[in-house]
């Protein structure tokens, strides 16, 4: 029963699909779900904006922001984490008065898997798949969806090898899941304020660059933003994440989303790198899905919080 | 089984190079026994130092122990057997499948 939906477990697509469907259906004042276009085999791209509509006595418009999770299909905890931002977001309206603010002021667009296919395939036949699953050259499958983007397209930590797992792809946007996203945020980039991307694991908040060791122009606004989350997220259970350029934080990578984002004029863009720091790595137990995502949340919520105060 | 019993003895072994050298002769082994590396994600990204856990298959698995025993590098077992944890940690879905 979706009235009754474990949010402490993880779902296959085509459970997320239904859970997105419902939430649609039962809570039409605060969610609309959309699909923004089809993956590669065929399924349909579906976005889920959060937010109540803008009273006439507020601005006519609304920032927004754009979180997506699922990117990588083996990393499970990606789309866990979404579907209990949604939950948290639409229960939570009324009584807290901090969500209550997000989403009077804001609209927040939620797309739990970015690549189904892949996710799809990681139940079905590979639990640790995690690219897209387009035919490529030398009867190898996928794109890495975080290596495709149109911004140093195929430089460093980016493979040419169709079979590795960090393959670019044959051009940038060759995947119909990334080229959707794309345009998307490319057509909203003027509303667009904050990315937001769910990855496993390493237990880090990360923002550009990606692809080299230069600073962002505003990097004392976005800074200050991860500091504050990693903050948030130590709060609830004493977890320690590392925040700062993925670049140096994490490695050197080129096309992803986080850069492309950034370049498209959006100030504030982030990757999270949930739990944990190996020890379970992609298959992260359900039991501690729950505490992964209470402490996530309120790092969402602070960053969120971040924007409508002025740095 | 889920998966067809697929990662039976499968292991996810961390290991950390301490220079250059480690770090060179690791990737080489790597893409001998196309491993599947969760961190870094890529082989490009193995440096001295660098914090490597690799997914290898039952078999790849032993051959690269063998080889981290005799080039005398440190390594550490942080998944013995992959297919117990994926079934142990996923009870939900072995019941969905068993209906």
């Amino acid at each position: 029963s979706l009235s009754k939906y474990d949010y402490e477990d993880y779902h296959t697509l085509e459970e997320i699909e239904k859970w997105m469907h419902h939430m649609n259906r039962t809570h039409s004042n605060l969610v609309q779900m959309f699909s923004i276009g089809t993956s590669y085999e065929g399924r349909p791209l579906y976005v889920l904006k959060l937010g109540t509509k803008p009273s006439t006595f507020r601005k006519s418009y609304k920032r927004e922001i754009w979180m997506d999770c699922g990117v990588h299909a083996r990393e499970w905890i990606g789309p866990a984490f979404c579907q209990w931002f949604v939950k948290e977001a639409i229960n939570t309206y009324k009584s807290d008065r901090v969500m209550k603010k997000i989403l009077d002021f804001l609209y927040i667009y939620v797309m739990p898997v970015l690549n189904p296919d892949g996710y799809r395939y990681s139940w079905t036949h590979d639990r640790f798949w995690r690219k897209t699953r387009s035919k490529m050259r030398f009867n190898c499958y996928g794109v890495d969806a975080n290596r495709n983007w149109k911004i140093r397209f195929c430089e460093e930590g980016a493979s040419l090898n169709p079979c590795d797992n960090t393959y670019c792809g044959p051009y940038a946007e060759s995947e119909p899941e990334v080229k959707a996203v794309a345009q998307f945020i490319h057509k909203r980039r003027k509303f667009i304020k904050i990315y937001m991307t769910f990855h496993a694991y390493a237990q880090m908040v990360l923002y550009p660059y990606s692809y080299q060791y230069d600073a962002i122009p505003n990097f004392k606004c976005v800074e200050s933003a991860a500091q504050k989350a990693v903050q948030a997220i130590n709060s609830a259970y004493g977890v320690r994440y590392r925040h700062g350029p993925a670049s140096s934080t994490l490695y050197l990578s080129s096309g992803s989303s986080i850069d492309w984002v950034y370049n498209n004029g959006i100030p504030y863009s982030f990757a999270f790198e949930l739990r944990d720091t190996g020890y379970y790595g992609f298959v992260l137990p359900q039991g501690l899905i729950r505490p992964t995502c209470i402490e996530t949340t309120l790092a969402v919520k602070n960053i969120t919080m971040h924007l409508l105060k002025k740095c | 089984h889920l998966y067809n019993n697929r990662y039976d003895g499968d292991k996810v072994i961390r290991i950390v190079p301490k220079n250059d050298n480690e770090a060179d002769e690791l990737k080489n082994m790597y893409q001998q026994l196309q491993v599947d590396l969760w961190q870094p994600s890529s082989i490009s990204n193995i440096w001295k130092d660098t914090i490597t856990d690799v997914h290898a298959s039952n078999v790849s698995s032993e051959a690269l122990l063998t080889f981290l025993q005799q080039a005398n590098m440190e390594y550490k077992i942080l998944v013995k057997n992959l297919q117990k944890v994926i079934e142990k940690q996923n009870p939900s879905k072995a019941k969905r499948k068993r209906r």
